[in-house]
């Protein structure tokens, strides 16, 4: 599921964050980590893709599908941002854009 | 002694050159021992590898491969309109195209597996690329990655927070805890004064930067300089010199076979075979071994443009070639006697506020930062392997800074090279330079940072606002490296290369792929109407069971002779079936008719043994009974 993440919802244009929960209570399990993240992903108004790679805490939120008008879609980026930005169990938040990358 | 009747394998001059003896990886001794990269998988992190061509399919790993881009297990290449996917096939067939099968070229590690990622062909993000690094890591040894940031000399940039995790956790977990090898090609950025050291990946402690040289040993006109450069291997060169011959596509244009394939990025994968050839012999290699014997065995040749520096190590480096040469023999030679290096020590300084102006060339800025003897005491460190330089610097136009770092010894690297294509009006915001230049030296001493503007424009001037070093290194002395040296010299004339001689090797890790079979859409519809099916097929049968006997009771079909179902029981296919459907006692016994209906008595008590018919006895008494007789 984390690998369908990034590209499915970036080429279409959609949202995406990557984030690293928190492990409040040291080495947290997968299965409660994805419950968290199910959580945090709903309070932003995301969903959760799943976990990135091999990556232990850290999940792909994307924004839900539908079609939406520009503003829209910045009013949910400041929701987004703002959620994840306070909340307790985010270590780390970030917007997934796109990177530029050469054959050489 | 090696032959192979692939059409084009006496054009790859690189694996064998006969016009010019010596100018090529010194790769046919090796193979002439079976050393060819067997149970060793390499991956190629590209456009998609096409599995299906003759070179590629026997060597082919689909259980390393996977598709990003369309996310599926099948990294095929898709053919676009510019005829542009047909990278990462030419550089899978440089590592393992299979020999004598008759077509197109021989690969470096032609007994290794290849495996494909496709994730060049789409939009990339941070998080593509941490899935692609540690993607079945723990089948795939080696990434080779044949691409990077833009060059076009003004580009700052490397891989984001998710890419530098996925490589450490890739370096740190992958090949059962040995450590995932990343190879990164170092650029193609020469003809606009790009270098190395502003591409990330080739900047990162955890990959092996390999560059590029012409067949005649010089660096080409694409070919980027860099302090981080580890070594470099053959490649293309100008229109007069030869590129490397490999597999290509057959899609579209594609014939299944190049000619031309060039650049850095047909450098970087020759080094990852070449690698394979090492795991091969000696499987339990960690990263940073890897990176010890390339920089134990690559060999400094006489090149009057390279500007060789020899460290005080004893090793030379030159900012053109890194540590010089790849030589597959030598690798391998040195990898069979490998004992791992210790483990990883390092050192960070404080984060050195300076906020101090860059002066204009031919004044410079300097900074100092002393290590000090109880600095390294917690670590361990003693010797060097990289170093790092994190700066913040303003500057109006960024590609006029120069930064050198020089280190205790006194050897300089150039980590910051100026680029006049570079006019970026933010300066570096946490930029962090490498060099490896300072290799198998001491750690403890004064390093110094050198700055100044090069710029001609009267531009206001550049801050440097901090600063920070960070030592990455090992507990051995510079005692133990020369040891090793001389230990690695007396194994190249190939005595311990054969089976008989076998270090012994750690047990790896057992580190499980989180992802490893995930239940698709389709296969939970299967199983829901093989399910549904299964019920259904249930309900149906007991009801003709139950339906059955309740015929045979209504008929009083026991009493007349041998159940009537019987033959149907011996018509069944299954035994089980049979058991279910016959009673356990059956009607032998209701009228004394078993001489004539002998498959009952020997079905029964075949079917239940313990269970013996009981005596004749008269009809009337089982009237009434059908229930229990069945």
């Amino acid at each position: 599921l984390s690998e369908a993440g990034g590209l499915d919802i970036l080429g279409t244009g959609g949202l995406s964050w990557a984030v690293h929960l928190d492990s409040l209570e040291g080495e947290r399990k997968e299965e409660s980590l994805t419950q968290q993240a199910d959580a945090v992903a709903q309070a932003a108004g995301l969903v959760n893709a799943g976990r990135i790679g091999e990556l232990q805490g850290h999940y792909l939120f994307v924004q839900p599908t539908g079609h939406r008008q520009a503003m829209e879609v910045e009013a949910m980026r400041q929701q987004a941002e703002a959620v994840l930005a306070r909340h307790e169990a985010v270590r780390w938040h970030s917007e997934q854009t796109l990177l530029k990358r050469a054959k050489r | 002694s090696i032959h192979f009747n692939d059409p084009k394998y006496p054009q790859q001059w690189h694996l064998n050159n006969r016009r010019s003896p010596g100018r090529d990886i010194n790769v046919t001794g090796v193979w002439e021992r079976n050393v060819t990269g067997r149970g060793v998988t390499v991956v190629v992190v590209d456009d998609g590898v096409e599995h299906t061509v003759q070179d590629i399919a026997p060597n082919y790993s689909p259980e390393g491969s996977y598709d990003l881009n369309s996310n599926d297990p099948d990294p095929m290449p898709h053919p676009d309109e510019e005829n542009g996917n047909h990278h990462g096939t030419r550089c899978a067939g440089e590592i393992a195209a299979v020999p004598n099968n008759s077509f197109c070229a021989v690969g470096v590690a032609y007994g290794s597996r290849i495996a494909g990622i496709r994730v060049l062909d789409g939009p990339l993000t941070d998080s593509m690329e941490a899935v692609a690094f540690n993607k079945h890591y723990q089948i795939n040894d080696i990434y080779s990655c044949s691409w990077g940031p833009d060059d076009d000399g003004k580009t700052v940039d490397g891989p984001h927070q998710l890419g530098k995790a996925a490589l450490q956790h890739g370096v740190m977990a992958g090949r059962q805890g040995f450590g995932s090898i990343f190879v990164v090609a170092s650029g193609n950025g020469g003809q606009h004064n790009d270098n190395c050291n502003y591409d990330g990946y080739a900047n990162s402690i955890y990959t092996v930067t390999i560059g590029a040289v012409d067949e005649e040993g010089r660096m080409p006109f694409y070919a980027e300089e860099c302090a981080s450069m580890l070594a470099v291997t053959f490649s293309g060169g100008d229109k007069m010199l030869r590129s490397i011959v490999t597999t290509d596509w057959d899609l579209q244009k594609g014939t299944g076979c190049t000619e031309g394939h060039t650049g850095t990025s047909a450098a970087a994968p020759l080094a990852a075979g070449m690698i394979a050839l090492m795991l091969q012999v000696r499987p339990c290699l960690t990263w940073r071994d890897v990176q010890h014997i390339i920089v134990f065995t690559a060999i400094q040749y006489e090149d009057h443009h390279a500007d060789w520096l020899t460290n005080e190590a004893g090793f030379s480096h030159s900012h053109q070639h890194g540590f010089g040469l790849l030589n597959a023999w030598r690798l391998v030679n040195a990898a069979k006697i490998w004992t791992s290096v210790p483990y990883l020590a390092s050192y960070v300084s404080p984060m050195l506020k300076e906020n101090k102006a860059v002066p204009r060339s031919p004044h410079s800025l300097e900074v100092l930062w002393n290590v000090s003897r109880t600095d390294l005491e917690m670590s361990g460190l003693k010797t060097l392997e990289h170093v790092a330089v994190t700066v913040s610097i303003t500057h109006p136009r960024r590609g006029s800074l120069e930064l050198k770092l020089f280190c205790p010894s006194g050897m300089m690297s150039l980590i910051g090279a100026p680029r006049s294509m570079d006019s970026d009006p933010n300066g570096f915001n946490a930029w962090t330079f490498s060099t490896v230049r300072c290799w198998g030296e001491r750690a403890r001493g004064v390093y110094r940072l050198v700055i100044r503007d090069v710029g001609d424009e009267p531009l206001q001037m550049g801050i440097l606002q901090q600063w920070q070093l960070t030592l990455y290194g090992s507990m051995w002395s510079p005692v133990d490296i020369k040891d090793r040296q001389s230990l690695l010299e007396s194994a190249m004339s190939g005595k311990y290369l054969h089976d008989g001689f076998t270090l012994p090797c750690p047990p790896g890790l057992k580190i499980p792929e989180e992802d490893g079979y995930t239940i698709t859409p389709n296969t939970l519809k299967t199983l829901v109407l093989v399910g549904c099916f299964s019920v259904f097929w249930t309900i149906y049968y007991m009801l003709e069971v139950c339906l059955s006997q309740r015929n045979k009771a209504s008929t009083h079909g026991c009493r007349k002779g041998c159940c009537p179902w019987a033959p149907r029981r011996q018509n069944s296919k299954d035994a089980g079936t049979a058991l279910e459907s016959m009673p356990l006692c059956s009607s032998k016994d209701l009228d004394g008719v078993d001489s004539e209906h002998g498959d009952c008595t020997t079905a029964s008590s075949f079917l239940a043994p313990e269970l013996d018919c009981p005596p004749h006895q008269p009809p009337d008494l089982l009237q009434g009974k059908s229930g229990q007789i069945c």
